[in-house]
Protein backbone atom coordinates (compact mmCIF):
# COMPACT_ATOMS: atom_id res chain seq x y z
CA UNK A 1 0.00 0.00 0.00
CA UNK A 2 0.85 3.77 -0.40
CA UNK A 3 1.08 5.85 2.45
CA UNK A 4 0.49 9.59 3.06
CA UNK A 5 3.23 10.84 5.29
CA UNK A 6 2.87 13.51 7.79
CA UNK A 7 5.23 15.54 5.72
CA UNK A 8 3.07 16.05 3.02
CA UNK A 9 0.14 17.07 5.32
CA UNK A 10 2.01 19.79 6.64
CA UNK A 11 -0.24 23.42 6.67
CA UNK A 12 -3.40 21.37 5.60
CA UNK A 13 -6.25 21.26 7.84
CA UNK A 14 -6.94 17.43 7.83
CA UNK A 15 -10.21 16.79 8.50
CA UNK A 16 -11.66 13.51 9.50
CA UNK A 17 -15.29 13.66 8.62
CA UNK A 18 -16.46 10.11 9.99
CA UNK A 19 -20.25 10.32 10.17
CA UNK A 20 -20.38 11.44 6.15
CA UNK A 21 -16.86 8.65 5.20
CA UNK A 22 -14.54 11.90 3.81
CA UNK A 23 -11.46 13.14 4.31
CA UNK A 24 -10.90 16.58 3.67
CA UNK A 25 -7.68 19.10 2.98
CA UNK A 26 -7.62 22.86 3.40
CA UNK A 27 -4.73 25.02 3.23
CA UNK A 28 -2.72 26.94 5.00
CA UNK A 29 -4.90 25.13 7.76
CA UNK A 30 -2.46 26.07 10.70
CA UNK A 31 -2.75 29.56 10.21
CA UNK B 1 4.74 30.34 -3.84
CA UNK B 2 2.62 32.89 -5.42
CA UNK B 3 -1.06 31.91 -6.64
CA UNK B 4 -1.32 29.47 -9.37
CA UNK B 5 2.49 29.61 -9.38
CA UNK B 6 4.14 26.11 -10.38
CA UNK B 7 7.24 26.83 -8.89
CA UNK B 8 8.27 27.88 -5.07
CA UNK B 9 10.37 30.81 -4.65
CA UNK B 10 12.63 30.53 -1.53
CA UNK B 11 15.02 31.89 0.89
CA UNK B 12 17.94 29.42 1.19
CA UNK B 13 18.77 30.70 4.50
CA UNK B 14 15.16 30.58 5.68
CA UNK B 15 15.43 26.07 5.06
CA UNK B 16 16.42 25.25 8.58
CA UNK B 17 13.64 25.59 11.49
CA UNK B 18 14.03 28.35 13.93
CA UNK B 19 15.38 27.43 17.79
CA UNK B 20 12.30 29.24 19.12
CA UNK B 21 8.59 28.15 19.45
CA UNK B 22 6.05 30.22 17.59
CA UNK B 23 2.18 29.76 18.17
CA UNK B 24 -1.25 29.21 15.98
CA UNK B 25 -4.71 29.24 17.13
CA UNK B 26 -7.14 26.61 16.51
CA UNK B 27 -10.53 27.56 15.51
CA UNK B 28 -12.52 28.89 18.58
CA UNK B 29 -15.33 26.80 18.61
CA UNK B 30 -13.79 23.75 18.85
CA UNK B 31 -12.35 21.88 21.33
CA UNK B 32 -8.43 22.56 20.62
CA UNK B 33 -5.28 21.01 21.66
CA UNK B 34 -1.84 22.18 20.24
CA UNK B 35 0.31 19.63 18.04
CA UNK B 36 3.70 20.16 18.43
CA UNK B 37 6.71 18.04 16.64
CA UNK B 38 8.46 15.32 19.70
CA UNK B 39 12.06 16.68 19.22
CA UNK B 40 11.12 20.58 18.05
CA UNK B 41 11.65 23.63 20.25
CA UNK B 42 7.77 23.82 21.09
CA UNK B 43 7.94 19.58 22.71
CA UNK B 44 8.13 19.87 26.54
CA UNK B 45 10.61 17.44 26.21
CA UNK B 46 12.64 19.64 24.32
CA UNK B 47 12.15 21.94 27.33
CA UNK B 48 13.22 19.37 29.53
CA UNK B 49 16.30 18.72 27.95
CA UNK B 50 15.74 16.13 25.03
CA UNK B 51 19.36 14.45 25.12
CA UNK B 52 17.43 11.64 23.01
CA UNK B 53 17.09 13.84 19.58
CA UNK B 54 17.52 11.62 16.59
CA UNK B 55 19.14 11.92 13.89
CA UNK B 56 17.76 12.89 10.14
CA UNK B 57 18.87 9.74 9.19
CA UNK B 58 17.48 8.01 12.41
CA UNK B 59 14.41 9.62 12.03
CA UNK B 60 13.89 7.79 8.52
CA UNK B 61 15.31 4.57 9.05
CA UNK B 62 12.56 4.41 11.74
CA UNK B 63 10.50 5.85 9.70
CA UNK B 64 11.00 2.93 7.51
CA UNK B 65 10.87 0.60 10.31
CA UNK B 66 7.15 1.90 10.45
CA UNK B 67 6.24 1.92 7.06
CA UNK B 68 7.65 -2.26 6.91
CA UNK B 69 5.17 -2.30 10.03
CA UNK B 70 2.13 -1.29 8.45
CA UNK B 71 2.98 -3.24 5.25
CA UNK B 72 3.29 -6.77 7.84
CA UNK B 73 0.35 -5.74 9.13
CA UNK B 74 -2.18 -5.36 6.09
CA UNK B 75 -0.36 -8.34 4.81
CA UNK B 76 -1.74 -10.27 7.98
CA UNK B 77 -5.33 -9.01 6.95
CA UNK B 78 -6.44 -8.11 9.96
CA UNK B 79 -3.09 -8.15 12.19
CA UNK B 80 -3.26 -11.05 13.92
CA UNK B 81 -3.25 -11.30 17.27
CA UNK B 82 -0.02 -12.19 19.07
CA UNK B 83 0.54 -13.83 22.61
CA UNK B 84 4.29 -13.61 24.16
CA UNK B 85 4.32 -16.94 25.80
CA UNK B 86 7.46 -15.70 27.86
CA UNK B 87 5.66 -12.61 29.57
CA UNK B 88 2.51 -14.54 29.98
CA UNK B 89 4.27 -17.31 32.46
CA UNK B 90 5.92 -14.73 33.76
CA UNK B 91 3.21 -12.85 35.19
CA UNK B 92 0.63 -15.83 35.67
CA UNK B 93 -1.98 -14.44 33.34
CA UNK B 94 -2.15 -15.12 29.42
CA UNK B 95 -1.97 -11.70 28.53
CA UNK B 96 -3.88 -9.98 25.44
CA UNK B 97 -1.89 -8.98 22.67
CA UNK B 98 -2.29 -6.72 19.92
CA UNK B 99 0.21 -6.41 17.16
CA UNK B 100 0.01 -2.15 16.64
CA UNK B 101 2.38 -0.28 14.19
CA UNK B 102 6.21 1.19 14.91
CA UNK B 103 6.01 4.26 16.39
CA UNK B 104 9.12 5.92 14.81
CA UNK B 105 9.83 9.06 15.65
CA UNK B 106 8.39 11.50 13.27
CA UNK B 107 5.68 12.07 15.86
CA UNK B 108 3.79 14.93 17.24
CA UNK B 109 2.47 16.12 20.40
CA UNK B 110 -0.11 17.20 22.12
CA UNK B 111 -1.44 17.44 25.84
CA UNK B 112 -4.25 16.14 27.80
CA UNK B 113 -5.73 15.98 31.15
CA UNK B 114 -6.59 12.58 33.17
CA UNK B 115 -7.95 12.32 36.50
CA UNK B 116 -9.49 13.98 38.91
CA UNK B 117 -8.07 16.88 39.71
CA UNK B 118 -6.65 16.80 36.14
CA UNK B 119 -2.97 16.68 35.38
CA UNK B 120 -1.42 17.12 32.76
CA UNK B 121 0.41 14.35 30.32
CA UNK B 122 2.31 15.09 27.38
CA UNK B 123 0.98 12.48 24.63
CA UNK B 124 2.37 11.19 21.20
CA UNK B 125 -0.88 11.71 18.68
CA UNK B 126 -1.62 8.52 16.26
CA UNK B 127 -4.17 8.08 13.72
CA UNK B 128 -2.52 4.32 13.18
CA UNK B 129 -3.72 2.95 16.46
CA UNK B 130 -6.75 3.14 19.02
CA UNK B 131 -5.62 2.31 22.22
CA UNK B 132 -4.65 5.19 24.14
CA UNK B 133 -2.76 4.80 26.90
CA UNK B 134 -0.48 6.75 29.83
CA UNK B 135 2.43 4.95 32.08
CA UNK B 136 0.93 4.41 35.51
CA UNK B 137 2.08 3.99 39.38
CA UNK B 138 2.49 1.37 40.52
CA UNK B 139 5.00 0.43 37.78
CA UNK B 140 6.95 -2.73 37.43
CA UNK B 141 9.12 -1.40 34.29
CA UNK B 142 8.61 1.88 33.22
CA UNK B 143 11.23 4.36 31.03
CA UNK B 144 11.51 7.83 31.98
CA UNK B 145 9.07 10.21 30.67
CA UNK B 146 8.70 13.87 31.34
CA UNK B 147 6.17 13.66 34.02
CA UNK B 148 5.05 12.18 37.13
CA UNK B 149 3.52 8.74 35.98
CA UNK B 150 -0.16 9.02 36.37
CA UNK B 151 -1.19 7.58 39.89
CA UNK B 152 -4.68 6.27 40.45
CA UNK B 153 -4.97 6.74 43.87
CA UNK B 154 -4.83 10.73 43.41
CA UNK B 155 -8.09 10.69 40.79
CA UNK B 156 -11.32 10.95 42.54
CA UNK B 157 -12.92 9.42 39.60
CA UNK B 158 -10.79 6.40 38.66
CA UNK B 159 -11.77 2.82 38.10
CA UNK B 160 -10.34 -0.11 36.40
CA UNK B 161 -12.51 -1.71 33.64
CA UNK B 162 -13.64 -5.56 34.99
CA UNK B 163 -13.30 -8.50 32.62
CA UNK B 164 -16.76 -8.76 31.71
CA UNK B 165 -17.13 -5.00 30.74
CA UNK B 166 -17.67 -4.65 26.99
CA UNK B 167 -15.00 -2.55 26.73
CA UNK B 168 -12.90 -5.30 27.70
CA UNK B 169 -14.37 -7.56 25.60
CA UNK B 170 -14.22 -5.36 22.41
CA UNK B 171 -10.51 -5.45 21.92
CA UNK B 172 -9.03 -7.70 19.68
CA UNK B 173 -7.65 -9.96 22.49
CA UNK B 174 -8.80 -9.47 25.86
CA UNK B 175 -7.44 -11.35 29.08
CA UNK B 176 -8.35 -11.47 32.82
CA UNK B 177 -6.07 -11.14 36.10
CA UNK B 178 -6.75 -13.12 39.07
CA UNK B 179 -8.77 -10.17 40.42
CA UNK B 180 -11.07 -9.61 37.51
CA UNK B 181 -9.08 -6.44 36.00
CA UNK B 182 -9.21 -6.44 32.17
CA UNK B 183 -5.60 -6.66 30.80
CA UNK B 184 -4.53 -5.30 27.74
CA UNK B 185 -1.25 -5.19 26.07
CA UNK B 186 0.35 -3.68 22.52
CA UNK B 187 3.03 -4.59 20.99
CA UNK B 188 4.58 -2.20 17.80
CA UNK B 189 5.99 -3.23 15.04
CA UNK B 190 9.03 -2.31 16.29
CA UNK B 191 8.62 -4.51 19.47
CA UNK B 192 7.98 -1.68 21.79
CA UNK B 193 5.41 -2.40 23.60
CA UNK B 194 2.87 -1.72 26.92
CA UNK B 195 0.94 -3.84 29.71
CA UNK B 196 -1.12 -2.67 31.82
CA UNK B 197 -4.81 -2.77 32.87
CA UNK B 198 -7.87 -1.40 30.87
CA UNK B 199 -9.20 1.18 33.39
CA UNK B 200 -11.56 4.44 32.96
CA UNK B 201 -10.99 8.25 33.86
CA UNK B 202 -12.08 11.58 32.69
CA UNK B 203 -9.95 12.71 30.23
CA UNK B 204 -9.73 16.82 29.70
CA UNK B 205 -9.01 18.33 26.21
CA UNK B 206 -9.56 21.86 27.24
CA UNK B 207 -10.66 23.34 30.78
CA UNK B 208 -14.18 23.35 29.52
CA UNK B 209 -14.28 20.11 27.50
CA UNK B 210 -13.84 16.82 29.83
CA UNK B 211 -14.93 12.83 28.65
CA UNK B 212 -16.02 11.16 32.05
CA UNK B 213 -15.10 7.62 31.99
CA UNK B 214 -12.77 8.04 28.68
CA UNK B 215 -11.33 4.28 28.94
CA UNK B 216 -7.80 4.45 28.59
CA UNK B 217 -4.46 1.64 29.20
CA UNK B 218 -2.90 2.20 32.62
CA UNK B 219 0.84 1.17 31.42
CA UNK B 220 2.71 -0.82 33.92
CA UNK B 221 5.21 -2.22 31.67
CA UNK B 222 6.22 -0.41 28.74
CA UNK B 223 9.32 -1.00 26.88
CA UNK B 224 10.70 0.41 23.65
CA UNK B 225 11.03 3.63 21.73
CA UNK B 226 8.75 5.83 23.34
CA UNK B 227 10.96 8.41 24.14
CA UNK B 228 10.06 10.64 27.21
CA UNK B 229 6.42 10.73 25.92
CA UNK B 230 3.77 10.05 28.77
CA UNK B 231 2.16 8.06 26.57
CA UNK B 232 0.12 7.82 23.78
CA UNK B 233 -3.55 8.80 22.07
CA UNK B 234 -4.78 6.60 19.34
CA UNK B 235 -7.09 7.89 16.91
CA UNK B 236 -7.74 5.04 14.97
CA UNK B 237 -11.05 3.86 13.52
CA UNK B 238 -11.65 1.51 16.07
CA UNK B 239 -14.46 1.94 19.18
CA UNK B 240 -11.46 2.37 21.55
CA UNK B 241 -10.13 5.30 20.56
CA UNK B 242 -10.41 8.86 21.24
CA UNK B 243 -12.86 9.64 18.61
CA UNK B 244 -15.20 7.00 18.90
CA UNK B 245 -15.36 7.76 22.41
CA UNK B 246 -15.67 11.47 22.52
CA UNK B 247 -18.52 10.88 18.98
CA UNK B 248 -21.07 11.44 21.59
CA UNK B 249 -19.89 14.43 22.68
CA UNK B 250 -18.11 16.07 19.71
CA UNK B 251 -19.76 13.99 16.43
CA UNK B 252 -17.01 11.31 15.12
CA UNK B 253 -14.44 13.26 13.24
CA UNK B 254 -11.31 15.79 14.53
CA UNK B 255 -9.48 17.93 12.43
CA UNK B 256 -5.19 18.82 12.52
CA UNK B 257 -2.84 20.71 11.29
CA UNK B 258 0.61 19.64 11.56
CA UNK B 259 2.99 22.79 11.38
CA UNK B 260 5.75 23.58 8.61
CA UNK B 261 8.33 23.43 11.38
CA UNK B 262 9.43 21.75 14.33
CA UNK B 263 9.17 25.62 15.71
CA UNK B 264 5.69 25.97 15.04
CA UNK B 265 2.39 24.71 16.26
CA UNK B 266 -0.38 23.24 15.01
CA UNK B 267 -3.62 22.04 16.48
CA UNK B 268 -5.86 19.45 17.20
CA UNK B 269 -9.16 19.87 17.75
CA UNK B 270 -12.70 17.63 18.47
CA UNK B 271 -16.47 19.04 17.39
CA UNK B 272 -15.26 21.74 14.67
CA UNK B 273 -16.57 22.30 11.37
CA UNK B 274 -14.03 21.44 8.64
CA UNK B 275 -12.42 24.51 7.54
CA UNK B 276 -14.56 26.16 5.08
CA UNK B 277 -11.47 26.04 2.08
CA UNK B 278 -11.35 22.03 2.82
CA UNK B 279 -11.74 19.57 -0.33
CA UNK B 280 -13.15 16.23 0.43
CA UNK B 281 -12.46 13.09 -1.11
CA UNK B 282 -13.93 9.71 -0.01
CA UNK B 283 -12.46 7.96 3.32
CA UNK B 284 -12.33 4.20 2.46
CA UNK B 285 -12.71 1.16 5.10
CA UNK B 286 -10.81 -1.57 4.67
CA UNK B 287 -12.48 -4.19 6.63
CA UNK B 288 -8.96 -6.22 7.45
CA UNK B 289 -7.21 -2.98 8.72
CA UNK B 290 -10.58 -1.67 10.69
CA UNK B 291 -8.14 0.83 12.43
CA UNK B 292 -6.83 2.41 9.33
CA UNK B 293 -7.92 5.66 7.45
CA UNK B 294 -7.23 5.12 3.60
CA UNK B 295 -8.24 7.21 0.86
CA UNK B 296 -7.75 6.77 -3.04
CA UNK B 297 -5.04 8.92 -4.19
CA UNK B 298 -5.30 9.02 -7.97
CA UNK B 299 -2.22 10.82 -9.98
CA UNK B 300 0.42 13.52 -8.95
CA UNK B 301 1.44 16.57 -10.81
CA UNK B 302 4.65 18.23 -10.73
CA UNK B 303 5.37 22.41 -11.90
CA UNK B 304 1.55 22.25 -12.21
CA UNK B 305 2.00 19.53 -15.38
CA UNK B 306 0.29 16.06 -15.01
CA UNK B 307 3.11 13.14 -13.96
CA UNK B 308 2.43 10.18 -16.64
CA UNK B 309 0.84 7.84 -14.50
CA UNK B 310 -1.84 4.77 -14.76
CA UNK B 311 -4.43 5.34 -12.47
CA UNK B 312 -4.05 1.46 -12.08
CA UNK B 313 -0.45 1.73 -10.68
CA UNK B 314 -2.23 3.48 -7.65
CA UNK B 315 -5.05 1.17 -7.11
CA UNK B 316 -3.27 -2.10 -7.87
CA UNK B 317 -0.61 -1.32 -4.95
CA UNK B 318 -3.41 -1.77 -2.51
CA UNK B 319 -4.69 1.78 -2.35
CA UNK B 320 -3.36 4.41 0.25
CA UNK B 321 -3.85 5.26 4.06
CA UNK B 322 -3.31 8.29 5.47
CA UNK B 323 -1.31 8.57 8.84
CA UNK B 324 -0.34 11.40 11.56
CA UNK B 325 3.06 8.89 12.18
CA UNK B 326 4.56 7.75 9.13
CA UNK B 327 7.28 11.25 8.01
CA UNK B 328 7.49 10.89 4.44
CA UNK B 329 4.79 9.85 1.84
CA UNK B 330 5.65 6.40 -0.09
CA UNK B 331 4.33 5.92 -3.43
CA UNK B 332 3.96 2.66 -5.61
CA UNK B 333 7.66 2.08 -7.19
CA UNK B 334 6.37 3.21 -10.56
CA UNK B 335 4.64 6.33 -9.19
CA UNK B 336 7.71 7.32 -7.50
CA UNK B 337 9.86 6.80 -10.34
CA UNK B 338 7.80 9.14 -12.83
CA UNK B 339 7.57 11.34 -9.80
CA UNK B 340 11.36 11.58 -9.48
CA UNK B 341 12.23 11.54 -13.02
CA UNK B 342 9.83 14.76 -13.44
CA UNK B 343 10.92 16.59 -10.45
CA UNK B 344 14.46 16.46 -11.82
CA UNK B 345 14.02 17.41 -14.32
CA UNK B 346 12.73 21.02 -13.21
CA UNK B 347 15.88 20.87 -10.55
CA UNK B 348 18.99 20.96 -13.20
CA UNK B 349 20.48 23.59 -12.16
CA UNK B 350 20.97 22.91 -8.82
CA UNK B 351 24.32 20.33 -7.98
CA UNK B 352 23.07 16.76 -6.76
CA UNK B 353 23.79 15.99 -3.22
CA UNK B 354 24.48 12.24 -1.57
CA UNK B 355 20.99 10.21 -0.76
CA UNK B 356 19.74 10.67 2.69
CA UNK B 357 18.83 7.19 3.91
CA UNK B 358 15.37 6.97 2.15
CA UNK B 359 15.76 9.87 0.22
CA UNK B 360 17.70 9.27 -3.16
CA UNK B 361 16.87 12.47 -4.70
CA UNK B 362 18.80 15.37 -3.03
CA UNK B 363 20.05 18.85 -3.87
CA UNK B 364 22.60 21.33 -2.33
CA UNK B 365 22.01 24.65 -2.36
CA UNK B 366 24.99 26.25 -1.02
CA UNK B 367 26.23 29.09 -2.65
CA UNK B 368 22.63 30.20 -3.57
CA UNK B 369 20.83 33.21 -1.73
CA UNK B 370 17.16 32.02 -3.38
CA UNK B 371 16.19 29.01 -5.00
CA UNK B 372 13.14 27.64 -6.58
CA UNK B 373 11.44 24.29 -6.92
CA UNK B 374 8.40 23.51 -8.83
CA UNK B 375 5.33 22.39 -6.88
CA UNK B 376 4.28 18.87 -6.23
CA UNK B 377 -0.12 18.38 -6.26
CA UNK B 378 -1.49 15.21 -5.31
CA UNK B 379 -5.36 14.47 -6.96
CA UNK B 380 -7.64 12.28 -5.00
CA UNK B 381 -10.46 10.65 -6.35
CA UNK B 382 -13.54 13.23 -6.25
CA UNK B 383 -11.01 15.87 -7.90
CA UNK B 384 -9.64 16.78 -4.27
CA UNK B 385 -6.40 18.44 -4.63
CA UNK B 386 -3.23 18.76 -2.74
CA UNK B 387 -1.22 21.46 -3.84
CA UNK B 388 1.69 20.74 -1.16
CA UNK B 389 3.22 23.58 0.72
CA UNK B 390 7.10 24.04 0.54
CA UNK B 391 7.42 21.94 3.72
CA UNK B 392 6.03 18.83 2.05
CA UNK B 393 8.33 19.07 -1.17
CA UNK B 394 11.36 19.21 -0.01
CA UNK B 395 12.66 17.21 3.67
CA UNK B 396 15.59 19.83 4.78
CA UNK B 397 18.35 18.09 7.08
CA UNK B 398 20.63 21.37 6.00
CA UNK B 399 21.30 23.63 3.54
CA UNK B 400 23.61 21.59 1.40
CA UNK B 401 21.42 18.60 1.69
CA UNK B 402 17.63 18.83 1.04
CA UNK B 403 15.81 16.21 -0.88
CA UNK B 404 12.47 14.98 -2.38
CA UNK B 405 10.13 14.33 0.72
CA UNK B 406 8.75 10.90 -1.41
CA UNK B 407 9.82 7.76 -1.01
CA UNK B 408 8.63 4.36 -3.15
CA UNK B 409 6.97 1.29 -1.41
CA UNK B 410 9.95 -0.75 -2.66
CA UNK B 411 10.32 -3.59 -5.02
CA UNK B 412 6.58 -5.11 -5.20
CA UNK B 413 8.33 -8.30 -5.57
CA UNK B 414 10.44 -8.47 -2.66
Amino acid sequence: IGILGNTQQKTFAVAYDVANQRIGFGAKGCS
Amino acid sequence: ARSNDPNHVFSVSSLLPGAACTASKASSNSSALSVVHRHGPCSPMHASGDAGAPSHAEILERDQARVNSIHRKVSAAGGASVIDPARASKQGVSLPAQRGISLGTGNYIVSVGLGTPAKQYAVVFDTGSDLSWVQCKPCGDCYEQQDPLFDPVQSLTYATVACGAQECQELDAQSCSSDNKCRYEVVYGDQSQTDGNLVRDTLTLSPSDKLPGFVFGCGDSNTGLFGHADGLLGLGREKVSLPSQGAPSYGPGFTYCLPSSSSGTGYLSFGGAAPANAQFTAMVTNRDTPSFYYLNLVGIKVGGRAVKIPTTVFAAAGGTVIDSGTVITRLPPRAYSALRSAFARYMGQYKRAPKLSILDTCYDFTGHKTAQIPTVELAFAGGTTMNLEFSGVLYVANVSQACLAFASTGDDTS
